[in-house]
């Protein structure tokens, strides 16, 4: 008898990623912690487990991964702080939830599931998705325990005007002259 | 940003997406993530998607539904949904990134108009791959 079938697929991000622009121990980095991540959600699958948490697992594998723009990780905004958006949606009866703006959580999605299972709201934003997520005694952190040295660096070249090429989710030109141009190697989108 | 669309044994497909955003965001920015219908979308009788990319035209282009919407009344099918929304509808508004996605009769596609994203996946016999480029 043929078992039903599962499927599972992941991303950390696109843009234009140059080969040769990473040190090979960086790419080698990268693909475990992709392979870390699938894994997660793979074995939630083929214990017979929900799509629900599968792909909850391996978004908080991503999100705990500094390489990765979400979560531990991610890019600084103009103020120097962070802010993380995470939604999160069921198939089965097109359930869903959603945070933006969120300062201390530590997984995001997390949050955004919380919201699903415990709001009679789609999405809540800023201070009020803080406030209700410390309610839910959802596991808090530090605004600044998402900094990274790599985010931090890009924050500073681009509050300098200084578009040096890196992995970085920057702007896009979008903004005209705002943000340099989104076709130069290695801009990747958040 | 981050995502994950997976099938499970009992039929049913999920979706999620994480982000930090853009580097140097002002005034509370918020791009396509969180919003259902543009960066994340499932739904049993179509695909679940997670999106990548320039947030404000994936919203343009409410891409999740966007296709969805094509396999559910136009009859597409996951691969050709994907592609036309990601290489021509978000590709004419000049919007750049891509999607992941899953249908409930186990499809898999990765779509994106970018030289690279990262991402993995579960192939027909069951093994997981990774790539960059």
């Amino acid at each position: 008898m043929n078992k039903a079938p599962i499927a599972i697929a992941i991303h950390g991000g696109a843009g234009v990623l140059t080969p040769g622009l990473l040190p090979p121990q960086d790419e080698d980095a990268i693909h475990e912690a992709l392979r870390h991540a699938i894994d997660a959600g793979h074995q939630v699958l083929e214990a017979g487990g929900s799509s629900l948490d599968a792909v909850e697992s391996c978004v908080v594998a991503l999100e705990e991964c500094p390489w990765f723009n979400a979560g531990k990780g991610a890019v600084f905004t103009e103020d120097g702080t962070h802010e993380m958006d995470a939604a999160i949606m069921n198939g089965a009866d097109r359930s869903a939830g959603a945070i933006a703006g969120a300062h201390y959580i530590r997984n995001p999605i997390r949050g955004a599931r919380v919201v699903l299972e415990h709001s009679d709201h789609v999405m809540l934003a800023g201070e009020g998705a803080d406030r209700f997520l410390l309610e839910q005694d959802q596991p808090q952190v530090a605004n600044d325990w998402f900094d990274t040295e790599l985010r931090r660096r890009q924050w500073q070249d681009n509050r300098s005007g200084h578009k040096a090429p890196s992995l970085e989710p920057s702007h896009a030109n979008h903004h005209g002259g705002e943000t340099g141009g989104s076709e130069k190697p290695g801009h990747k989108f958040g | 940003t981050v995502g994950a669309v997976a099938l499970d044994s009992h039929g049913h497909v999920a979706s999620a997406t994480s982000t930090g955003g853009i580097t140097n965001k002002r005034f509370s920015r918020v791009g396509d993530t969180p919003l259902i219908g543009a960066g994340t979308w499932a739904d049993d009788r179509s695909a679940a998607i997670s999106a990548t990319g320039h947030g404000e035209y994936f919203i343009r282009a409410v891409v999740g539904h966007d296709i969805a919407a094509r396999m559910r009344f136009a009859g597409r099918d996951l691969a050709t949904a994907c592609d036309e929304v990601v290489h021509q509808e978000l590709k004419a508004l000049g919007g750049q990134g891509g999607v992941i996605a899953v249908s409930p009769d186990g499809d898999t596609r990765l779509s994106f108009n970018t030289p690279g994203m990262y991402r993995a996946w579960r192939d027909d016999e069951g093994q997981l791959h990774t790539a960059i480029y």
